[in-house]
């Protein structure tokens, strides 16, 4: 099972630890 | 009861299970500032929480896992820790096996599970004793590994609208020069998991 046939991921990325500071900045 | 699915109850603990995991090990591996997470008390030990839209993002990713591993299909969880070029610097492997079909025939089975459960936890809170210090700026991805091709399972996991699976790019899921690091095994007689990470050896 090699390379990336089996395996399955969410198209979007989780927020980043830059976007979450400027969350939390904004409140 | 005679009536209870049994892959819905595996899938069930084992998804609140990951849940817990997946916050514990965004904390401890530093992937985001400490001061976002919120100490609680899971499987009677303390964990960190993370809110707002991260704690979403983790609930959907698991809500549309849960029904491959309710019909045993998921074979390996895996949390992917990334460096800022995308590149992995550590996975942490649950490698799941669920045993033939049988009937839940007491309470007393379950709180064996949930005492296999927390020691795994115990053992997620202490690894940053066991793993270098990962660079600034590392993000993460979950990657569900199937037993059979990825597009057979496509539709199983597309439950949520809005939040589409693709399969994953061979630059996310290969690591050159890793080492393994195991760190702990649970078998029950509903469920078996591995836990070990795959750490890059020079991040």
């Amino acid at each position: 099972k090699s390379g990336g046939t089996h395996i399955l991921k969410p198209l979007m990325s989780p927020p980043t630890r830059e976007e979450i500071l400027a969350t939390l900045m904004d409140l | 009861r005679q009536d209870l699915n049994f892959g819905q109850v595996v899938a069930d603990i084992l998804c609140e299970f990951l849940e817990v995991a997946i916050h514990l090990i965004l904390y401890v591996r530093d992937v985001y500032p400490s001061g976002i997470f919120q100490k609680r008390k899971k499987y009677n030990v303390p964990v960190q929480e993370l809110n707002g839209n991260l704690n979403q993002y983790i609930q959907d990713t698991l809500h549309c896992v849960k029904p491959l591993i309710e019909k045993n299909e998921a074979e390996k969880v895996v949390v992917v820790i990334m460096d800022k070029e995308h590149h992995p610097v550590e996975r942490f492997v649950f490698e799941i096996s669920q045993p033939p079909l049988l009937s839940i025939s007491s309470e007393t089975l379950l709180s064996h599970v949930e005492q296999l459960l927390r020691a795994m936890i115990l053992k997620i809170s202490v690894c940053d004793a066991v793993l270098d210090n990962n660079p600034p700026g590392c993000t993460f991805t979950v990657l569900v590994h199937t037993r059979e091709a990825a597009t057979r399972n496509m539709e199983k996991v597309q439950v949520i609208k809005d939040f589409p699976w693709i399969v994953a790019d061979e630059q996310e899921v290969h690591m050159e020069e890793a080492k393994l690091v195991p760190l702990k095994t649970m078998t029950s007689d509903i469920l078996k998991m591995q836990l070990y990470v795959e750490e890059k050896t020079r991040k």
